[in-house]
């Protein structure tokens, strides 16, 4: 089974500002 | 048709032509007669006493001028001289400079006066700074030069000044020649091209000749007033210096230069072209050229360094580092990629595009450093891929960038 690519939209970047890439 | 190359173009020890430096340059002299009007007396005749005429040098007229340039011009019967009446330790010094450094064969002079008693031979190597003894003649060495007369040269005194009276009895009474060959007798001088101390020895920039004192006494026939120096012909030959890299020695605006072959560039072909590092240089012999040889970069640089220690170690083999890389690669060849990007297996390292970004997925990656030859990126736990962009199984995507991936529970 292929497992789905990680959706950036899903992660909770409140605490992690800084790791957000640039869209 | 290089001799500096052979058939199958392999590089191999080569020399310019041998030449006589001396031929039209200009000598600087100590002593020239006839700024006044003065009576020279001479020989017609090589043994016969009284042969002897006198003419009167003048430089106001040519006919009786005997100017330093008739020493190093075509014609050897033209003769320069020196004023009469010197006594020792009055001397007269005769200059060349050379122009550049060569490697001299010999230094000859064919006089047109008797020869001297006394005279030195002097060689400068950094263009008449410094002069070294080169060679003495006298009929009393020690008297006149403080040295031993010498018979015979041993290995560890091939590079020094002997004195010996070879060449310096009045007879013949003109047309005598004074040649010096810095390498006759040298215990070395079969095996030159392997000896660097008759390398230096024979190398000048500048020759310098002092006649410290004239045959003269009634028994002899010459009057002390009257005899003067007179050198008819000045003759040094030799080659410039190229360290066996240039068959070749060319004039330019900045004189004779060697036309460097084997990679070497300098007026000496004393130094590797750049980029041609990756051996120290060295002078060729006939057993071998040493060419400088250039750095390996894969084609991702131009520019490179020699590191002796490399060298040592790869058995003096390479020692050239590249630098600054180009085209994601690194090493002392750019031989391998960068951090950030691996290796495309498809290219030959010589290729532009033979490293790519490893493009790790900025949340599932560790860091962005892949495995070069792989391109696997390091994941973080959970995460699966080659870039780190997906959950493994038995995991599902969190909310967390810092934990993207955490076990199904």
């Amino acid at each position: 089974e292929v497992m789905p690519t990680l959706d950036m939209t899903l992660f909770d970047w409140t605490d992690y500002e800084d790791l957000k890439p640039d869209t | 048709d290089s001799p500096c190359y052979d058939a199958k173009q392999r590089p191999k020890y080569c020399i310019p032509d041998f030449i006589n430096v001396a031929l039209g340059q200009e000598v600087i002299t100590s002593s020239t007669c006839g700024r006044t009007p003065q009576k020279l007396c001479y020989f017609l005749d090589s043994t016969n006493v009284t042969s002897r005429r006198c003419q009167l040098c003048d430089q106001k007229k040519t006919d009786t001028s005997y100017p330093p340039s008739y020493m190093t011009d075509t014609d050897a019967q033209t003769c320069w001289r020196s004023e009469s009446g010197l006594t020792f330790p009055q001397n007269v010094t005769l200059t060349l400079p050379l122009g550049r450094r060569f490697e001299l064969v010999y230094v000859s002079l064919r006089f047109c006066s008797p020869r001297p008693d006394s005279m030195a031979i002097y060689k400068s190597m950094d263009h008449g700074k410094t002069w070294i003894p080169f060679q003495f003649y006298s009929t009393h060495c020690r008297r006149v030069y403080d040295q031993a007369t010498t018979s015979a040269i041993t290995k560890p005194m091939q590079h020094e000044a002997t004195c010996t009276d070879f060449q310096t009895g009045v007879k013949p009474l003109t047309k005598g020649l004074v040649a010096f060959m810095p390498l006759a007798g040298r215990p070395s001088a079969r095996r030159f091209e392997y000896s660097p101390v008759l390398q230096d020895w024979v190398t000048a920039t500048d020759i310098r000749i002092v006649f410290n004192r004239l045959h003269h006494g009634k028994k002899l026939g010459i009057r002390r007033k009257t005899a003067f120096y007179g050198v008819s012909e000045l003759q040094v030959g030799g080659r410039c210096k190229c360290n066996g890299h240039a068959s070749r020695c060319a004039a330019s605006k900045d004189g004779l230069v060697c036309d460097c072959q084997h990679n070497t560039i300098g007026p000496e072909c004393d130094a590797c072209k750049p980029f041609y590092y990756d051996r120290p240089w060295q002078r060729a012999t006939p057993s071998n050229a040493h060419e400088c040889v250039a750095c390996e970069c894969n084609q991702h640089s131009n520019r490179c360094r020699f590191n002796m220690e490399l060298y040592k170690l790869s058995g003096r083999k390479s020692g050239g580092i590249c630098l600054n890389c180009r085209h994601n690669t690194a090493g002392r060849h750019c031989h391998y990629c960068k951090q950030g990007y691996k290796r495309e297996l498809s290219k030959a390292i010589s290729s532009r595009k033979a490293c790519k970004p490893c493009q790790c997925h900025p949340i599932g990656a560790v860091n962005a450093m892949c495995n070069q030859t792989t391109g696997q990126c390091p994941c973080k736990t959970g995460v699966t891929g080659l870039t780190c962009n997906r959950c493994t199984q038995g995991y599902q995507q969190s909310r967390s960038p810092h934990m993207p991936c955490v076990r199904i529970q």
